[in-house]
């Protein structure tokens, strides 16, 4: 306020991102914005479907897991949003048509292991890493 | 076109895929875990040695790293002889990116007719990925009990590796591991074979093979059958394999498509 002192000022808390957010939140809460944010979605990749149970011996199958969702206003808790997921939102809120939303992303990765024969009917048992997603979120 | 099935992954709802769908998902696949092709390997029974002891690495690893509730994926097969992994090969295989098991080449029958005490054994070692360094190699062969000797009885089991072969003359052999085993004992004989390994894949021109070599207490060479080695037409759950674990020495990028 252009009425109110520098003193009065520096007392008052500096409003963060976050602040900003809640308030943007609150205003876009009434414009019907779908709230289908980020999620992990479930797909289950069979080894046994695909026909390969002669070279795979383990596993049968994994579930592998994607995300999927909107990384948009108001990002809800369970994004599980990064600082510059939220600074990428606003900007995009601003100017949609040049910065693109955050990306819906695995943000937890795990390992598996694969054991199956080769060519010549050798057995090789390989650890894949960041194969299965555990979590999601707006980056 | 969706179907749900009655088992483990009941909670996935499925849908059957189009062949054309089916070929595009089966490629995906196969960039992810990085291989060019399908493999078709021409013998594949889950209950031989090699397979059934690298099934016992993988449910060793599965273990540790799946979450609650999908242990029910690991497939449960017959161990007729454990235990086959050894404290050791747990150690290994927490430091290894792979692990390879390799079936022995030469055929045995033939080789009973051509060596009676000496046993020849040959592994192809030239499908190794690159960018893969071996940790660590074993040689694993079979010892049965034998009733018609005495328990008390010893022998001493010796593994060479096979420097040259010239034609008309005695082969070259180097010393790699001994074992002193009683008549009476059964399981696993395991030797370290990483350096010869080593060797092989810097110079694979080099990979004339393994000899194995039986003595008795008065150091008379003996037939490996003799004392419960089993190999050839032995059962096919105690057939001598090669296993090696391997690290990645580098960081790799799957191939742009």
């Amino acid at each position: 306020s252009a009425h109110k002192g520098r003193q009065s000022n520096r007392s008052k808390p500096q409003r963060t991102v976050q602040d900003a957010l809640k308030a943007v939140e609150a205003a876009t809460d009434n414009l019907g914005i779908s709230k289908e944010g980020c999620k992990k979605h479930e797909l289950y990749v069979s080894f046994r479907d695909l026909g390969w149970q002669d070279w795979i011996i383990a596993p049968e199958g994994y579930a592998a897991y994607y995300c999927e969702g909107e990384c948009a206003f108001p990002l809800n808790s369970y994004m599980n949003a990064t600082n510059h997921a939220i600074v990428q939102t606003l900007v995009h809120f601003i100017n949609p048509d040049t910065v693109p939303k955050p990306c819906c992303a695995p943000t937890q990765l795990h390992g598996i292991s694969v054991l199956y024969f080769d060519d010549s009917s050798n057995v090789i048992l390989k650890k894949y890493r960041n194969m299965v997603v555990r979590a999601c979120g707006c980056h | 076109n969706f179907s749900v099935d009655n088992d483990v992954r009941s909670s996935f709802i499925q849908r059957r895929l189009r062949s054309q769908e089916r070929r595009e998902m089966q490629r995906e696949i196969l960039s992810i875990l990085g291989l060019p092709h399908r493999p078709r390997p021409h013998v594949h029974t889950k209950h031989n040695a090699a397979p059934m002891f690298m099934l016992d690495l993988y449910n060793t690893i599965s273990t540790d790293a799946e979450p609650p509730g999908y242990s029910y994926y690991k497939p449960v097969l017959p161990t007729q002889v454990s235990p086959m992994v050894t404290p050791q090969d747990s150690r290994f295989l927490d430091d290894a990116d792979m692990v390879m098991s390799f079936v022995n080449l030469v055929d045995q029958d033939q080789d009973l007719l051509y060596q009676q005490h000496r046993r020849e054994f040959r592994f192809d070692l030239s499908r190794i990925p690159e960018g893969e360094a071996v940790t660590a190699a074993e040689f694993r062969i079979y010892k049965d009990f034998i009733q018609e000797r005495y328990e008390n009885e010893t022998f001493k089991v010796s593994i060479y590796q096979v420097l040259q072969e010239p034609p008309n003359s005695e082969v070259e052999l180097l010393l790699l591991d001994q074992r002193e085993v009683w008549a009476a004992e059964e399981g696993w004989l395991v030797f370290d074979v990483t350096d010869t390994s080593n060797v092989w894949l810097v110079n694979p021109e080099q990979n004339l093979g393994l000899h194995l070599v039986l003595e008795d207490s008065n150091g008379q060479t003996r037939n490996s059958r003799l004392g419960g080695l089993v190999s050839g037409s032995g059962p096919q759950d105690k057939q001598p394999f090669m296993v090696v674990f391997f690290k990645a020495n580098e960081v790799r990028f799957r191939s742009i498509r």
